[in-house]
């Protein structure tokens, strides 16, 4: 199946999500 | 105890795999008398690339860590002992690392890995920081020590994502040579 690939600038982004608090 | 990782809410971001974050703290004096996995202590499970963040900015960073402090952090499901089925024929790949590289390397190892860009299929278990008091020590695990195509990517990978000084020694060592020499734990 399809993997989920994420690049580390775009996991320093979520960083910021207020989701992420 | 152990709490198994919350759904990924909406908007979050999942990640390929849930994952465990465990503490461990050898205080002098006590070496014999109690188990590594005693020492063991359970921090977090985490389903998305938000829920990880939650957990990691509210935990000390590795440089920030006293005495001989190791983060563990397994695939959910895999305890971070070579004593789990995951583990049992594996081994890791052991990076010394001078003193003040620990956290930016430790980030990015842990970045890696959850955003899967070792493209190694299952056989990422996890990776550890040691904090000790001469160097600190980055350890990747993977499930097969003897299938060599796989550490072999492995390694690339580190060396691609690690940013490490070009003098930095890498080390490959099965979890049963660990065993036999005592230097795992």
């Amino acid at each position: 199946g399809t993997r989920i690939v994420y690049e580390r600038a775009f996991l320093m982004q979520c960083r910021n999500s207020p989701l992420a608090k | 105890t152990f709490r198994p990782a919350p759904k990924p809410g909406p908007g979050e971001h999942p990640l390929q795999f849930n994952y465990s974050i465990w503490f461990s703290k050898r205080t002098p004096g006590n070496k014999t008398s109690t188990t590594f996995g005693q020492h063991l202590k359970f921090v977090a499970s985490f389903a998305s690339v938000e829920q990880f963040w939650a957990v990691y900015s509210h935990l000390a960073r590795p440089s920030e860590l006293t005495g001989h402090s190791d983060y563990h952090l397994f695939k959910e499901g895999i305890r971070p002992m070579w004593e789990d089925d995951a583990n049992k024929l594996g081994g890791k790949w052991i990076i010394r690392l001078k003193k003040g590289l620990a956290s930016r390397c430790w980030e990015n190892l842990v970045l890696a890995m959850l955003g899967e860009q070792f493209v190694v299929g299952e056989e990422i278990c996890g990776a550890v920081v040691s904090v000790r008091f001469q160097d600190d020590i980055l350890s990747l695990w993977n499930r097969t020590a003897s299938d060599q195509a796989t550490t072999i990517r492995i390694r690339d990978t580190l060396k691609r994502v690690l940013h490490l000084p070009s003098n930095t020694v890498m080390e490959y060592k099965t979890h049963t040579d660990s065993l036999k020499d005592h230097s795992s734990f």
